[in-house]
């Protein structure tokens, strides 16, 4: 496989799980969601359960006309309403000495995924990323099923019949989004932005990885002497010692097909 | 002198933490601010190659050079921005999020900041309620030129004000509130239109989290050096 990030954004589908009657083991070994056929349909990766739905037209757009008033609130139908699966399939086949982690960019509220068969759990939170080695987890033929079931936030609150700021405020117990019980001129979120709501990617790296560098800049006589900083977290991943050569190159070349007048 | 390369042995499986020498840079274009100047950016690449297998992994992202520095005017009350050393009129615009249901794209992130830099604003406050933005957010942000206040997830109306009072402590979990704050700044911290972290929407946050990010957040003693060589 080639080092470096791949974006797992096609060809995810979901489904509530309390429609799904096979466990997360079955789904991603004898038992896989052929096709969008209900209760799968085609999910919004990254985005919310609530956009999946309103993708597949189970829902009114919330932001169009009284759409909102249509969508049943998770306070009144319970987290499990909101509580789905998502399914995707990717190949990958790793060659001698590489391995690859499973990045998550932010998962509302916390999530159990299972990678052929083997489960893993995801810990709660909205703003933190996940980063699961899955190099012995992969299956040797190349061909890779993964199921996220992923729960709402634990404390999603009711809204108030005459609505107002913030709901029951219950919502601010959790590490996650707090408009979303309504606020100002926000209606509330009816899931509360549960879901997949960033980037999912694999990266795969040889034994060495190279984790958050921070870059960071000093300045000195009026801004001509400038030297810039660099940290960063090498991990070796491998069971014997790495001997590495770290490089750092910078240049002043644009980026792909984008610039600045 | 704008390329290094280190030999060093990273003991099996372990995580080491490394500090390249800096790199000196003589009159670097600057990152300026929407109306202010070019946003110029560079290149940094660091590669990790290893004895007997190869490219290891690599890493790259758009840097900009700049010095933002803020603080509050006894006069006014109000914050005054200076970045590169001159005084910068903030012109800003509120933001909660791109999307009510989180279907975020480069595309639509990139036309979002256009509007606001061809609306001759320079700065984004993302407001305490909403989402600590995304990469590709502050990508554009980068490439346009607009500033961004992020300010972590605590607002009044659900942490410690309303009828009845709610949640006075904020979240239930502290060290799970900052743990995302710690993975949030290792995430956003190197992009140049990054400007000012701030603990909630008019408020201060439970004192425990207030002062880990604080401390978090501190600036290294060698950044503040002005002898430096």
């Amino acid at each position: 496989a080639e080092i470096g990030k791949r974006v797992l954004g096609d060809g995810w589908l979901a489904a509530r799980s309390t429609e799904v009657s096979a466990t997360g083991v079955e789904l991603t070994t004898t038992d896989p969601p052929a096709t969008s056929q209900p209760p799968w349909m085609e999910a919004v990766v990254p985005g919310t359960v609530l956009a999946t739905l309103v993708k597949n037209n189970v829902v009114p757009d919330p932001f169009y006309g009284l759409g909102n008033e249509a969508i049943i609130d998770i306070g009144d139908s319970g987290r499990e309403y909101y509580t789905f699966w998502f399914f995707t399939r990717f190949k990958l086949k790793l060659s001698t000495n590489q391995y690859v982690d499973l990045n998550f960019r932010g998962i509302n509220y916390s999530a159990e995924l299972y990678l052929n068969g083997h489960k893993k759990v995801l810990p709660k939170g909205m703003f933190r990323r996940h980063c699961i080695d899955v190099t012995d987890i992969l299956n040797p033929s190349g061909e890779n099923l993964l199921a996220v079931l992923v729960f709402p936030p634990d404390h999603p609150g009711k809204i108030p019949p005459e609505g107002g700021q913030g709901g029951d405020h219950e919502i601010g117990k959790d590490v996650a989004t707090q408009y979303v019980e309504g606020w100002d001129w926000v209606a509330p979120i009816r899931d509360r932005n549960t879901g997949i709501w960033d980037e999912v990617s694999l990266s795969v790296t040889g034994p060495v990885k190279v984790v958050d560098p921070h870059l960071a800049s000093t300045f000195y006589d009026n801004y001509k002497r400038v030297y810039l900083h660099t940290t960063l977290d090498l991990v070796n991943k491998g069971d014997k010692a790495a001997e590495c050569n770290l490089t750092i190159q910078v240049a002043t070349e644009v980026e792909g097909d984008v610039y600045t007048i | 002198e704008h390329l290094y390369s280190q030999i060093l042995q990273v003991p099996a499986r372990s995580l080491v933490q490394y500090t390249f020498p800096e790199l000196f840079f003589y009159k670097p274009n600057l990152w300026w601010p929407n109306g202010m100047g070019n946003q110029s950016l560079y290149d940094v690449e660091i590669n990790v190659t290893v004895q007997d297998h190869g490219e290891s992994d690599k890493w790259s992202q758009p840097y900009g050079f700049r010095k933002i520095e803020n603080k509050i005017d006894a006069a006014t009350g109000g914050r005054l921005f200076k970045v590169n050393g001159e005084r910068v009129f903030i012109r800003g615009g509120n933001w909660i999020l791109s999307d009510g249901l989180l279907r975020f794209s480069k595309k639509r992130y990139k036309a979002d900041i256009k509007f606001h830099a061809d609306m001759n604003f320079n700065m984004i406050r993302i407001w305490a309620g909403g989402i600590a933005e995304r990469p590709d957010f502050y990508h554009y942000c980068d490439i346009y030129g607009l500033l961004v206040w992020q300010e972590f997830w605590i607002t009044g109306d659900v942490d410690g004000r309303g009828d009845p009072i709610s949640n006075p402590d904020g979240p239930l979990d502290h060290d799970l509130f900052l743990l995302c704050a710690r993975d949030t700044v290792k995430m956003l911290r190197n992009h140049p239109s990054l400007a000012l972290w701030v603990g909630g929407n008019e408020q201060v946050p439970p004192p425990d989290i207030n002062l880990a990010l604080e401390q978090f957040l501190q600036l290294h003693p060698h950044y503040l050096s002005s002898n430096y060589s």
